[in-house]
């Protein structure tokens, strides 16, 4: 699965998700890539978030929204909200994986349960962070 | 000047320094690079949060790295069936598809729907039939093979004759998901 989620200069956020699924998978199975609110959200008062993970979990868990509406109904911050949601809910559910999500100032979260994520962010100065396992 | 940022993952799961040559690593990081600053220079030129996040996705769509489009896994039956989604958070409007097979850019697709159509979600030969209305770019599903891809199907294929699995066995540890 690969993600990106985006703050324009005009305070716009958006967010996506493209994959492949699950390798070997049966029966048209459609995991949380394309279901909007698990695998992917964006809302201009909270954050703009992409999942990558277990997708049945991240269905169950309504991951992406969960991320936001913790931010909007509980004041929690964009880091706080996903550490919440990938560190405590999610392994709860029994599943695994991970999020990249930006917030409507600009900050950045890219949280995971998982022996590693592929990942990278970038700021308004250029300032680049890529990263790969859970170091 | 104006805040503006960009985040971006390739998969989780399973990823151990152990088993990632130098060279695979620095080519994972490099196409990462290659995505992010993508995306990058169109916000810092000004264009919109939506254009960014297609753009900088096409990147990682095309490379066999990453489990989307050209390297995505195969199902059960030999194939490879894309997924993608895209959400406007200015707008709250949002588009999606599942089960693709030929279209080279799902994620293209995915804004197709949320900008020329009155649905969120489409899926299989209808959502093949609206790309084709659009005018994006078909390929022959052959263009998503990859070796690597197609030998860890053959592997999990085999394990099934062999183990007696649930429906919600932990593909992490049976190599199967690639996030």
């Amino acid at each position: 699965t690969v993600g990106c989620a985006a703050l324009d200069k005009n305070g716009n956020l958006a967010a996506g998700t493209s994959t492949g699924g699950m390798s070997n998978k049966k029966y048209n199975r459609i995991g949380d890539s394309p279901i909007i609110g698990a695998g992917t959200y964006a809302n201009n008062i909270t954050c703009a978030v992409s999942s990558t993970g277990w997708g049945e979990y991240f269905i169950r868990g309504v991951v992406a929204y969960d991320i936001s509406a913790l931010m909007e109904y509980k004041g929690l911050s964009l880091q706080e909200a996903a550490h919440e949601v990938i560190q405590n809910k999610l392994p709860e559910l029994g599943g695994d994986g991970g999020i990249i999500a930006i917030d409507h100032k600009g900050n950045v979260s890219m949280e995971f349960n998982t022996a590693g994520m592929y990942r990278a962010s970038m700021n308004k100065n250029g300032e680049l962070n890529i990263g790969i396992y859970s170091e | 000047q104006p805040n503006f940022g960009i985040v971006i993952h390739g998969g989780a799961g399973t990823i151990l320094k152990e088993n990632m040559s130098d060279s695979l690593e620095q080519a994972y990081k490099a196409k990462l690079e290659e995505a992010i600053r993508t995306g990058h220079e169109i916000l810092a030129n000004g264009g919109t949060a939506l254009e960014a996040v297609q753009r900088t996705i096409n990147v990682m769509e095309d490379s066999p790295l990453f489990n989307s489009a050209r390297g995505a896994v195969f199902t059960n039956k030999g194939k490879n069936e894309l997924d993608a989604s895209i959400m406007d958070g200015s707008t709250l409007n949002a588009g999606a598809v599942a089960g693709v097979t030929n279209v080279k850019n799902p994620i293209n697709l995915a804004y197709e729907v949320m900008v020329n159509s009155d649905h969120v979600l489409l899926s299989g030969k209808g959502a093949e039939q609206f790309a084709e209305e659009q005018g994006l770019e078909i390929v022959d599903p052959e263009y998503f093979y990859t070796e690597r891809r197609f030998k860890a199907m053959e592997r999990a294929r085999d394990r099934d004759k062999t183990e007696n699995r649930t429906a919600f066995y932990d593909p992490l540890t049976k190599d199967e998901k690639f996030g």
